[in-house]
């Protein structure tokens, strides 16, 4: 069975808003690890890869693998029942037909329960390779939530080229052209503020700008997120979690620019 | 003008 306890509602509350519009029915893989998950989007553009590893709960139970097909409109419906600093707690049966979701005030006796039906999902699970990105760019996640929103107001792509100089976003629209570029940045006193440029070869990719809008409602789990980028491969969008635990998102790039 | 990749391509099943 399942039983993992998290000390916070808001960590899932986020995580399942931050893809509930990419994606909509989804297994959650429980073992005694954690909780995976890995899911495309309609139109196999975007792949989704969350990792809730166990230690990101107390306590956490999995005695074997466990499969929750959940549909996340549904989870959302839930979970809106759930306060931001309840304790939430998973449970599930080794087969299970519901998962059970139980939230308890820390401050009062009030105590949530709800269950919600399981679904049959048959998903393709892909294979991500290993890779030595060409370039790795941490930066403020508002940072890249913002340069993405203006720059959606005039395009809907934007190239984005590490070089030397830095990593610079741009976009060529009907009404004119914009881009933004950011240099490594040292920030002491405020290291979320950072920006870190890991670069050991030239890479110029372009992407779709309402894909990389919709990653960044997982701005607020992650005060930065991280960018890996070689050519011609799919770009990585990763929101680190606590305790190794993360929010992965990959986006095909576009091609034969 | 670029038309858009898919995932499947670049990440197959493992």
């Amino acid at each position: 069975m399942l039983e993992a306890r998290l000390e916070q509602a808001n960590l899932l509350k986020k995580v399942v808003d931050a893809i509930k519009d990419l994606v909509q029915d989804c297994n959650f893989d429980c073992n005694d690890s954690g909780i995976a998950l890995q899911a495309m989007d309609n139109s196999h553009v975007a792949l989704v890869s969350m990792m809730l590893k166990s230690e990101s709960f107390s306590p956490f139970r999995c005695d074997r693998n466990i499969a929750l097909g959940i549909n996340l409109t549904s989870l959302t419906k839930v979970l809106r029942a759930a306060q931001n600093e309840d304790i939430l707690t998973l449970k599930a049966e080794d087969a299970p037909d519901v998962v059970n979701l139980v939230f308890e005030s820390a401050e009062s006796d009030r105590i949530s329960e709800y269950d919600i039906k399981l679904m049959d999902i048959d998903q393709e699970h892909l294979g991500i390779p290993e890779t030595e990105y060409a370039a790795t760019i941490s930066m403020p996640s508002a940072e890249f939530q913002r340069i993405c929103r203006d720059l959606m107001a005039l395009s809907e792509s934007v190239s984005i080229e590490c070089s030397k100089e830095g990593v610079k976003f741009a976009c060529q629209g009907d009404i004119g052209s914009g881009s933004v570029t950011l240099r490594s940045h040292t920030n002491v006193d405020k290291p979320e503020m950072n920006v870190e440029i890991d670069l050991t070869e030239p890479v110029s990719l372009t992407f779709s700008l309402k894909y990389l809008v919709g990653f960044c409602k997982a701005s607020s789990l992650s005060g930065q997120v991280k960018l890996c980028l070689s050519n011609e491969v799919p770009l990585l969008v990763e929101y680190a979690l606590a305790n190794n635990s993360y929010l992965r998102f990959y986006l095909a790039p576009k091609i034969g620019d | 003008t670029a038309s858009q990749g898919s995932i499947t391509s670049f990440f197959g099943a493992p």
